[in-house]
């Protein structure tokens, strides 16, 4: 929750 | 990770050792955009804003990676405006870099994924990177012409984010991972390439120099 939006590239 | 996104993240490590070695061997970054070099040095430092908040230890490639990415930017800026400061070529660099900017802040608070300080400096980030290359088109068109080398950077620069649509592809394809706002970015961004991509295949390919009508 929170840091849900994770972006996983560079 | 998938073959193009790997690719991708190579072909732009190239494009930043092509320009890095260019302007050291040459002793010079005529011909080189530094208002582009400036505004990726931000992207990078505005996308990888976690290294500096929560510092985990190096321990994947990718916190190296985007280390790398923030040095070696910062480190062609530094050559750029200070070491190399007299082979600037400051009057055919001229576009207003605050055009850029301020619409890409503006854009990333009003279309992001969630209204919080990181997210939209990620947004920004995105954003910025996919018209910071205008500068360095806008100097060629003026100058007239641009070095093999220059050519090679800037072809490696542009097969990066062509590389990662491919990658967008896949990902939604086995995935069904869609990150909209990266996406619709990365294609305005590889637009922008097209008309060089097309000198570069049609010029540099063949060993000519690509030299624009002036």
């Amino acid at each position: 929750y929170g840091c849900d939006l994770v972006h996983d590239e560079l | 990770m998938n073959i193009f996104r790997l690719f991708g993240d190579l072909s732009h490590l190239a494009a930043i050792a092509i320009l890095l070695l260019k302007i050291w061997k040459t002793r010079s970054c005529a011909g080189v955009s530094g208002k582009t070099q400036l505004l990726f040095a931000v992207c990078f430092i505005t996308r990888y804003i976690d290294l500096f908040l929560h510092f985990v230890s190096l321990y994947n490639t990718e916190k190296v990676m985007k280390l790398i990415y923030i040095s070696a930017s910062v480190f062609t800026c530094y050559l750029i405006f200070f070491k190399f400061k007299a082979t600037y070529d400051g009057n055919h660099d001229s576009m207003r870099a605050e055009f850029l900017i301020v619409p890409a802040a503006g854009l990333a608070c009003l279309i992001n994924t969630k209204f919080d300080a990181i997210e939209i400096l990620w947004t920004f980030s995105i954003y910025l990177e996919a018209v910071a290359i205008l500068p360095q088109l806008f100097l060629i068109s003026k100058t007239g012409e641009a070095e093999t080398i220059t050519s090679h950077y800037l072809f490696a620069q542009g097969s990066y984010r062509a590389l990662y649509i491919l990658n967008w592809i896949y990902r939604y394809h086995y995935e069904s991972h869609v990150d909209t706002i990266a996406i619709v970015a990365g294609v305005v961004q590889t637009i922008l390439y097209c008309d060089f991509f097309y000198l570069y295949i049609t010029k540099v390919v063949k060993g000519q120099k690509i030299v624009l009508p002036a």
